[in-house]
């Protein structure tokens, strides 16, 4: 299926940690 | 020992991999000659790695564009996959730069990369933001003008993630009429 994403989830990746 | 959760090492990967352009606009030069890329990411993380690190819309300069569109997709009416198509336009007024610009753009890019109009989704090929002095615009371009149901759910549900009042029309061009308009103004296909 499509990889869809809603806004709150998408928000919730601005300000993490870099992937190590 | 544990076993290690995925989730907390694999990026989160979009349904697309998108580019980002950006327009600045040097008189002498050609007009493809100031369209730039800038990068291409196809995860939620390098999407924000990215959107964190460029200058917001309001702090362009007149003149300057962003534009995010499908990898293989140029940001111009000439592409094949642009040229049947046409775009929901939003002109904003001269406040609307310190009040809603940004934030509008950031609404945008996030319906984009995260699918948000469904099935409808497929039919868009990217958005726009051009910085002008008379007033600054934001656009989604979809393929093919002629895909109706597509086209209005695409303009519904992003007039509702801008909290645009009801009452207040957005209206979709096609570029075929865009680019062969004689006034001001082009005639829309459809409103929302």
């Amino acid at each position: 299926g499509k990889k869809q994403y809603n806004r709150d989830f998408l928000l919730s990746f601005q300000f993490m940690p870099a992937c190590v | 020992s544990a076993v290690a959760n995925p989730e907390q090492y694999i990026k989160h990967p979009l349904q697309n991999r998108w580019a980002l352009w950006y327009f600045k606009n040097d008189k002498s030069k050609s007009w493809t000659e100031n369209l730039r890329l800038i990068a291409k990411f196809d995860t939620v993380e390098d999407f924000w790695a990215l959107y964190n690190h460029i200058q917001q819309p309001s702090k362009l300069g007149y003149g300057c564009d962003y534009c995010l569109f499908k990898d293989g997709i140029k940001p111009m009416w000439e592409d094949d996959r642009n040229k049947l198509g046409g775009r929901w336009l939003m002109t904003l007024n001269k406040q609307q730069r310190h009040n809603d610009l940004d934030r509008y753009w950031m609404e945008t890019l996030l319906c984009l990369i995260g699918e948000s109009f469904d099935e409808a989704s497929d039919d868009v090929c990217g958005a726009v933001v051009n910085v002008r002095p008379k007033g600054d615009k934001l656009a989604i371009w979809t393929g093919n003008c002629q895909n109706r149901d597509a086209i209005m759910t695409i303009g519904q549900q992003y007039k509702e993630r801008l909290n645009i009042p009801s009452k207040a029309l957005i209206g979709y061009q096609s570029h075929d009429d865009t680019s062969s308009k004689s006034g001001s103004t082009t005639k829309n296909m459809y409103t929302v």
